[in-house]
């Protein structure tokens, strides 16, 4: 069989026990709109590189996943967002880091491949470049979920108690924490 | 982390990924995704790779790029290269997936994790999703 799509939507620890019937129907649901959309353009003979960001940006746009809209947050309870696009053809690529305030990343990553001779560009400035380009811009409030907010806290209060255990460390301006997440 | 790769009629490859990253990141901390050659590569010879989990190992471990230099070097499949790069991730004490797409239309999608929201579609239309093993 020749593949011409293949998505993934994150791999972590998706508890069984978290995913009710009605979780993984949305899930899938989501999965095969975005498969859709990218399908369709490589029907009409559109481009590799027009099918992948077509594809992520409805897996940004939906609350489900880590990318976008339903982001997780940072420490200081933000959400800062990273992606990266490369062309095979001819290995040109592009990608930003920390913007906070992109609606789509992905296209923020093809705009740096496209319309700058950089390949990586961050935080504000990478937001400054996205404007000037035409990009969709949104208020940092837009990425918001409550799942995901509810997810910082509990990672909050897991750091807290790993603190009292581990005061010494702490203090050496970030010490070791075993915990990935933080 | 969200992902996608892609081999069009012309034959070219592209992927792409995008993240919010890890909760409670702190620092301006920043994972694989906007690395090229740690968590997305792709190049018309040989492969188009996107990935997702513990950044720090795909970053250390030149995940992406090593799948398309063991399939060009070493003469791997898509499923050999992608399973091999992996399990550097593991080894090393990380955890994740990926998704690979050759010249072929040839997949895979291993990980190491509890799950992997991941799906792909034929050139006949087929469509596979699924989320656990």
């Amino acid at each position: 069989k020749k593949y011409v799509l293949v998505i993934h939507g994150g791999a972590g620890t998706i508890e069984p026990s978290r995913m009710t019937p009605e979780l993984e129907q949305a899930y899938k649901a989501k999965l095969k709109e975005a498969l859709t959309v990218g399908y369709e353009i490589i029907q009409k003979d559109g481009s590799a590189l027009d099918a992948v960001e077509k594809t992520i940006q409805v897996l940004e746009d939906s609350p489900l996943f880590n990318a976008g809209k339903g982001a997780v947050f940072t420490h200081e309870g933000k959400n800062e967002l990273d992606a990266a696009i490369m062309d095979g053809e001819s290995l040109r690529a592009g990608a930003v880091a920390g913007v906070k305030i992109v609606r789509n990343p992905i296209s923020a990553a093809r705009a740096v491949m496209e319309k700058s001779e950089h390949v990586l560009l961050a935080r504000d400035g990478a937001e400054d470049f996205a404007r000037q380009v035409g990009l969709t811009m949104v208020d940092p409030s837009y990425f918001y979920t409550k799942e995901r907010w509810d997810g910082l806290q509990k990672a909050l209060q897991q750091e807290a108690v790993q603190k009292k255990a581990n005061e010494t460390a702490v203090k050496l301006g970030g010490g070791h924490h075993d915990d990935k997440f933080g | 982390t969200v992902g996608c790769v892609a081999l069009d009629n012309q034959g070219n490859l592209a992927a792409g990924t995008s993240t919010g990253g890890m909760t409670n990141k702190k620092f301006g901390r920043i994972g694989d995704s906007p690395i090229i050659g740690a968590g997305t590569y792709a190049n018309n010879a040989s492969v188009a790779v996107s990935c997702t989990g513990w950044g720090e190992f795909y970053i250390r471990n030149v995940v992406a790029y090593d799948v398309a230099a063991l399939m060009d070097y070493r003469g791997l499949t898509v499923e050999e290269a992608a399973e091999t790069a992996l399990a550097k991730v593991a080894k090393s004490g990380g955890n994740g997936g990926l998704i690979a797409l050759d010249k072929e239309g040839n997949l895979a999608m291993p990980f190491n994790t509890s799950g992997m929201y991941r799906g792909a579609i034929s050139a006949e239309g087929e469509l596979e999703v699924a989320i656990f093993k």
